[in-house]
This record gives C-alpha cells, sequence and structure tokens, in this order.
C-alpha cells in the first residue's frame, strides 16, 4: 500500500497513509 | 468541537488504560487552512495523552513539512479538541453514576 514514513528528529514516528474515501466530507 | 478542516481521528480501539494511543489525522477542508497545503494524506501518529500537548506535535508535523507554520494553530487546536474528548469519554467511564 502507498504509505510513507517520517521520522521527526524528536524521535516521533509519523506514517502517511492514504485518506480513506468514506471518511472523506461529503459536500 | 469546532471545524477546523483538520480532522483527528482514533486510530485504534481506545481501551481507556494506555497512555499513548494511536491518531490519525487529515485534512478535510483546505480551504480553512492559511497556508497552501500538500495533499500528503492522513498523517498517523502515537500521542501521550498524559504527558504531550497537542501543539507540540502540530510543530513537530510543520517540521516535517507536513504544514505551514501558519497553520500550527490550527492543527494543534484539532488534536486538543480531539484529546479532551478522548479525556471527557474516559473519566465518564472510570466514574460512572451511581
Amino acid at each position: 500500500s502507498p504509505t510513507a514514513q517520517v521520522v521527526h528528529s524528536a524521535g516521533r514516528r509519523f506514517i502517511v497513509s492514504p485518506v480513506p474515501e468514506a471518511r472523506l466530507k461529503e459536500q | 468541537a469546532e471545524d477546523t478542516g483538520v480532522r483527528v481521528e482514533l486510530n485504534e480501539e481506545d481501551d481507556g488504560k494506555k497512555t499513548s494511543i494511536a491518531l490519525k489525522l487529515w485534512v478535510e477542508d483546505p480551504k480553512k487552512l492559511k497556508g497552501k497545503y500538500k495533499d500528503t494524506g492522513a498523517i498517523e501518529f502515537t500521542f501521550d495523552l498524559v504527558h504531550e500537548v497537542p501543539e507540540v506535535v502540530a510543530q513537530e508535523m510543520v517540521e516535517s513539512g507536513f504544514f505551514l507554520d501558519c497553520d500550527v494553530k490550527i492543527v494543534g487546536k484539532s488534536i486538543r479538541d480531539r484529546v479532551a474528548l478522548i479525556k471527557w469519554r474516559r473519566e465518564r467511564t472510570a466514574s460512572p453514576n451511581g
């Protein structure tokens, strides 16, 4: 799956993943 | 909570015990941000409910390139609102009426 990982210098790990379409705000 | 255009949700089931919990944040409405937002997707991270400050995590997201500095407050507020809700739910569960 298209995920990426970013580790901040403070040590926190951020994982980037696709936004589930069902959870996007409906207009 | 106020609609900040930034959505923060639990990324795991809250057992009411763990201090560190997985959250997921994404932008629902980029127009509510002051800076130009790069559509990177959802950001998953863990947050310590006891020891961490939402605004500090927001600042780390800025430093990691997810948001611009002018939006640090709106991101911090979005996390703070969600964290407050999680804590409120926990308190309510921990002290049942009666």
